[in-house]
């Protein structure tokens, strides 16, 4: 392949689908996530809705920074909290019908891309390692 | 530059050095270490002694993982638990005088590789973005 038909490729067959792609769901709340979070092993997820939509991201430090007292780290606070009040809004979004050079452009600051339909329904994500991947095949040609 | 000339690229215009690095040192605790992933927001940072050696890799999951009790996430442990007790020993590492790919090969599967000299002294870290921004250049050129 070219370089050029390389980045023109679809995404579609790179995607993580939603069903593997671990969440959590808006009205849960930071002590619910701090257990999916250290459960699944990942940094940062998705929130979704019941319906599949994105709303935003959550990391482990969006949890423990609300909480970080003056004196002592506030832990009993994190049932109160909940994941829409602390969650990132602004998520960097593919869209189903993108193209490869689009990710590649995205990933250089985001570790992974959610990827969304023209409905704005959770479709899975784009990760750095599935494109670091194919890089290295391209270049290795 | 050829696919082979890049590859080739020594490492040591791409590191960010170790000054940059944020890092916890060998007999800090878990509640100490959860302040300097929390304040720096970095997932996951080398562990290193007064000698700047390399010891290990700490993420907040390894943090919270040892203390989900239960029916209660067990905090108070936290100053208890020393980061030599839970870091992950296996570091992915690149010696100084590395090749670009050496890194690509490593950074399938690590968002960060440690960088060390023959003496194993800890030099700084390769990250993903900065690998990617180089890649991104040589596909577009
Ligand atoms: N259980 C596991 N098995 C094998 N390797 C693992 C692993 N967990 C993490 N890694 C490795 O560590 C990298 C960083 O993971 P992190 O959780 O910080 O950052 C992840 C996480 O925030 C998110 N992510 C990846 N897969 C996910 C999934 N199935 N569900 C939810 N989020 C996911 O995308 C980011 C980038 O993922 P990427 O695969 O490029 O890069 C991953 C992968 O190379
Ligand atoms: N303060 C900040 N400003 C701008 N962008 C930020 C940022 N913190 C994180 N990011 C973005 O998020 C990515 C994942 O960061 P994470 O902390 O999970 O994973 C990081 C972290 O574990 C480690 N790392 C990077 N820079 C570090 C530093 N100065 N000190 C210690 N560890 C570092 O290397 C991993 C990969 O870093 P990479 O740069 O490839 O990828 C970073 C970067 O693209």
């Amino acid at each position: 392949l070219s370089s050029r038909e390389f980045l023109e490729m679809p995404i579609t067959d790179f995607i993580i689908s939603s069903e593997k792609v671990a969440h959590v769901q808006m009205g849960n709340n930071a002590e619910h996530a701090l257990l999916v979070l250290t459960k699944t092993g990942y940094s940062s997820i998705p929130v979704l809705d019941a319906k599949y939509r994105l709303h935003g991201m959550l990391s482990m430090r969006m949890i423990t920074e609300p909480i970080l007292g003056m004196d002592h780290i506030e832990y009993e606070r994190l049932t109160d909290i909940k994941v829409d009040e602390i969650m990132d809004k602004k998520v960097a979004t593919l869209n189903i019908g993108d193209n490869f050079q689009r990710a590649l452009d995205l990933v250089i600051n985001h570790a992974f891309l959610c990827v969304i339909d023209d409905e704005g329904t959770f479709m899975g994500i784009m990760t750095r390692r599935v494109i670091l991947k194919q890089l290295k095949k391209h270049i290795y040609q």
